[in-house]
């Protein structure tokens, strides 16, 4: 069994602008049934990630603005990053996606648990 | 290489009452750190499931209540099911979580497509 890389998990992002609204994202994320949105700025680099999860957390906190639920230090994968090191990064901070980044930090996609445990599904 | 059963992945299940608030259920997703509730009846046999992404479409829709965003028809898992049999199940449904119970419908545990995709870490 050889091994697989990023690369062939990758699937195209959803992505966000800083100034949009939490409603604004929380449509998004239903209408493409996601559950991770990737902020990005002017030139498509990127600035943080916002999740159903952050959305949940402004229901229960009452916050209201964009900006108080992005997470900032996001943790990302590149296309030639082995899938095992990729699950083991996602199991280590207990998060259920990564964005794929090339090396001037612009998104390429993104990989999520979902996709990893696609492989456990086996072929047939 | 065996095959591995749910019963070995299956973690404790966050639960909650149909007529709990959005933010009651909010509220746990965030303080438990996780995305998915499974709505339980007085007997603790399963009446649905509500995930963060549900909490999101209350937002993107502005419905209120509990109850216009819980999921009724629930996909399940049992303790002998092969973990590339639930595997399949999260893929052809595009779900993130199975709820596992017995035979008599009773609440057991939950298996997520985390537990599942971090099989592929390996065990380094
Ligand atoms: C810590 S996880 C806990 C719940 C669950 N494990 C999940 O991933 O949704 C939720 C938080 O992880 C953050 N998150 C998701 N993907 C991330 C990533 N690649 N890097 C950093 N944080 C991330 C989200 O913004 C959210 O605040
Ligand atoms: C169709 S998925 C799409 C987004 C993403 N794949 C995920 O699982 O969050 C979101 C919906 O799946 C539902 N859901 C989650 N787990 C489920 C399960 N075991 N059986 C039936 N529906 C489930 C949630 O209630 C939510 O309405």
């Amino acid at each position: 069994k050889g091994v697989s890389f990023v690369d062939t998990l990758t699937r195209q992002a959803v992505t966000c602008k800083e100034n949009d609204s939490i409603k604004d994202v929380a449509e998004q994320i239903i209408s493409r049934s996601v559950n991770h949105i990737i902020v990005t700025d002017s030139q498509g680099k990127i600035s943080g990630i916002v999740t159903s999860w952050d959305i949940t957390r402004a229901v229960a906190s009452g916050r209201e603005k964009l900006v108080d639920i992005i997470t900032r230090k996001v943790i990302t994968t590149t296309p030639d990053e082995p899938v095992e090191a990729a699950a083991r990064k996602l199991s280590l901070h207990n998060i259920s996606a990564l964005p794929v980044i090339d090396s001037t930090e612009k998104v390429l996609g993104i990989v999520t648990s979902e996709d990893i445990s696609k492989l456990i599904g086996g072929r047939n």
